[in-house]
């Protein structure tokens, strides 16, 4: 009778975990900017020197407000998946916000792989295929730098949607971020995410070491967020009016001090 | 719970902003 308690209990999560799994994939396909069939019917166009050189030539708060609009839109899907995440919307409303304030950019990163095109090092932005060189008047080429580096490190590893969407959802969940009021539960919900991934990532007949890439990659998507927080600071001392009268409410609200 | 009013919000629409 033990043995079948045993068995029983891991039946039942197993059974939880692909539930879990399910979820979650569908959360992020559902939620995701760009649909699959969309993807596939894009033209994969890129800007034309011409058109790289007007972006090039708009002033610095033109082409930032710009970046902090398309982001915007981006972060409102991403709260959209999360608030489809099973157990999610049980959290307290404190902890919801901020894994939110925390995580929602870091996804926006990870889902940027889905409309990047290694070969040609270009991201989907404002309707074409866009390098690094677009956003030079943003005047932060090492991050712009750094976060085409993470899209063309991201791609090699080949995701499946499945897999996007559990790490997104591991990533969002973070266990250890600061002021979390119920650290517990959500140490919980990631421990189960994470088993979810590890269930998908066996099932895909994925390599070994894929997870502990993942894992890395979890600190750089750190890096890259609290980089781009600086940033904002910096542009901030220059250009308070500008963030305060045309940036998007919610941008402010995620970013601001 | 006024510093984060649009994310309140969006938390508790069932209906989202975003046309999904």
């Amino acid at each position: 009778s033990n043995e079948d308690t045993v068995s029983t209990a891991s039946m039942a999560s197993t059974a939880e975990i692909d539930h879990l799994s399910q979820i979650v994939s569908r959360s992020h396909l559902e939620t995701c900017q760009y649909l699959g069939e969309e993807l596939q019917q894009m033209s994969w166009q890129s800007f034309v020197q011409e058109e790289v050189e007007t972006y090039q030539s708009k002033t610095q708060e033109v082409m930032w407000q710009l970046c902090a609009v398309k982001i915007t839109e981006a972060i409102q899907y991403v709260v959209e998946f999360a608030k489809r995440i099973d157990g999610f919307m049980e959290l307290c409303q404190n902890d919801q916000i901020v894994l939110l304030k925390a995580g929602s950019l870091e996804v926006v990163f990870i889902r940027m792989c889905r409309l990047f095109d290694s070969q040609k090092n270009a991201v989907y932005f404002d309707g074409k295929f866009a390098g690094p060189d677009v956003f030079r008047a943003l005047g932060c080429d090492d991050l712009i730098s750094s976060v085409f580096d993470f899209a063309q490190s991201l791609c090699s590893l080949h995701l499946t949607e499945d897999e996007l969407a559990l790490f997104s959802a591991f990533v969002l969940l973070s266990a250890d971020r600061s002021w979390l009021q119920d650290k517990l539960q959500v140490e919980k919900l990631q421990q189960k995410t994470q088993l979810a991934l590890q269930h998908v990532l066996q099932k895909n007949q994925r390599e070994e070491g894929l997870l502990t890439k993942l894992r890395y990659k979890v600190s750089v998507l750190r890096s890259l967020s609290s980089r781009h927080t600086e940033k904002l600071s910096a542009f901030r001392v220059v250009h308070s009016d500008i963030v305060r009268t045309h940036f998007p409410p919610l941008y402010k609200e995620l970013f601001g001090a | 719970k006024e510093k984060h009013k649009i994310l309140h919000q969006l938390l508790q629409n069932s209906t989202s902003p975003v046309d999904l």
